[in-house]
């Protein structure tokens, strides 16, 4: 089981759309996938149920504030996607970073309700853009981080504030946290964009991915609907890009 | 003088972009006015300065987090726009929630630095994409509140945590905490924007300005050089609905 992180503290930067359709690829190819939706947005939730009101109970919450809280394995969700589960997020956790705060063990709390998880081949954990301790626990219980970055000068902005924050954890927390991959996302074909990718490339190098995901309005069109990509647009340049990207994925991971 | 906070949870939204160019049209109209950046990420800062790298002093984070902290008034610096003027966002602030979470006053502390500042007619204060303490002191430290809205079923979502936490602050904090305007935003003229539109107006009635702005590449690349739209590209789509919607502001607030 390998578990991946989305994150950039910059805002729009597709970390929901990429973990959402990553994960809808992978389980179209038949691998048992995950996703933790860590962001009280919730956007990845809504999109791969549909699910617009918070339930009650069964969300990430749960896991996380209680005393006595849940494991994940308890808050799994089926989606309409064979092979493609959820764990909820919840608005409630917007206020998280100040419950979070005060508890013990306070970065590890999720890498705990994660303890003895099995049957997924891939988790994937969509977090806000924000450095804060929601984030951290993502980074904590996971194997290595997915850093989706627009080919703006903001995207890039992000980055150094990224970086820092990286480094103070491993040297804090005594973990490796590395980034496996970073992508360039939201491809206008401009020179602006072309300008960009060259300048992210030379920065991160080999981590970053060979394939660079377009700007296409199916993709949008989707997520608004929560339809997955893969059976609203399977012939769009969105989903082929995110099939070309699992590939690669799979060849660096596997 | 007349305090807003552009703000939503929602990340990407043009929260820094329509706080800078609504800045500059406002300056050049002969208003005086102050941006102030309370993102860590400081993409106001970086548009309005081209700065990259952050000064080691005189940045917001020096109003809000020592003990023996400075004013507003103390961290005013001149941008390259006549009658324009910033108070430097700051990346340290990226850890701001814990280190805010524990000061006495902690929603106040932005107010009380801005005590006493005058000689500006607008100040606009930009917003990461959370409901944390910093932005809680930019509500607090406000008038009212901008709120960006791009046209999607994403943007929509966030709503529903914006308006449950400023109902939830309004008691606690028994403030007013007016929504002064809510703007459509990144509009791609399709029926999906259309459609999002309508019930961004159908939801928020009046509220919704009548300028809606559109997705426009020339305001991207002015953000990516940090030049003004007004002097990068005056006749673009973008700079002509921002100075539209400038005269719809200055006629809600005059
Ligand atoms: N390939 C694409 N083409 C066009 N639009 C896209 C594409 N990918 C994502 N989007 C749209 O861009 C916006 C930002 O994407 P998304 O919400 O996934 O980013 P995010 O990083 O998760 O944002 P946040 O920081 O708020 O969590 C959304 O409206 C989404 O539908
Ligand atoms: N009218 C426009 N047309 C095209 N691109 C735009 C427009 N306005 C803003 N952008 C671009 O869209 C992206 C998001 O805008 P911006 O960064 O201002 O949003 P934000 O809400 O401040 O984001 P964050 O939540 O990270 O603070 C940026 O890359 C910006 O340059
Ligand atoms: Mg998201
Ligand atoms: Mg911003």
């Amino acid at each position: 089981m390998k578990v991946y992180a989305l994150t950039h503290i910059k805002g729009g930067v597709t970390k929901t759309t990429t973990t959402v359709n990553l994960s809808h690829a992978l389980a179209l190819l038949g691998y048992k996938v995950l996703v933790i939706d860590a962001d009280p947005q919730s956007n990845s939730t809504f999109t791969l149920t549909g699910r617009m009101d918070e339930e009650t109970t069964g969300t990430l919450y749960e896991a996380l504030i209680p005393d006595r809280s849940k494991t994940i394995a308890d808050l799994i969700k089926k989606t309409e996607q064979e092979n493609l589960f959820v764990v909820e997020g919840s608005m409630w956790l917007y206020t998280g970073e100040r419950e979070l705060a005060m508890k013990s063990n306070r970065e590890h709390l999720l890498k705990k309700a994660m303890r003895g998880l099995k049957g997924f081949d891939y988790v994937f954990i969509d977090t806000s853009p924000s450095l804060g301790l929601m984030t951290l626990n993502a980074w904590v219980a996971s194997d290595g981080l997915i850093v989706p970055i627009t080919l703006t000068t903001y995207g890039m902005l992000g980055i150094r504030i990224l970086e820092y924050s990286l480094a103070k954890e491993r040297r804090d927390l005594e973990l490796d946290l590395p980034i496996i991959g970073v992508i360039g996302t939201l491809d206008d074909h401009t020179k602006n964009s072309k300008d960009m990718l060259l300048s992210i490339r030379n920065h991160f190098q080999e981590l970053v991915f060979d394939t660079v995901l377009p700007r296409n309005i199916k993709v949008e069109e989707a997520n608004n609907q929560a339809i997955s990509l893969f059976e609203y647009a399977p012939q769009s340049t969105g989903a082929k890009a995110d099939a070309a990207l699992v590939k690669e994925i799979l060849e660096r991971v596997a």
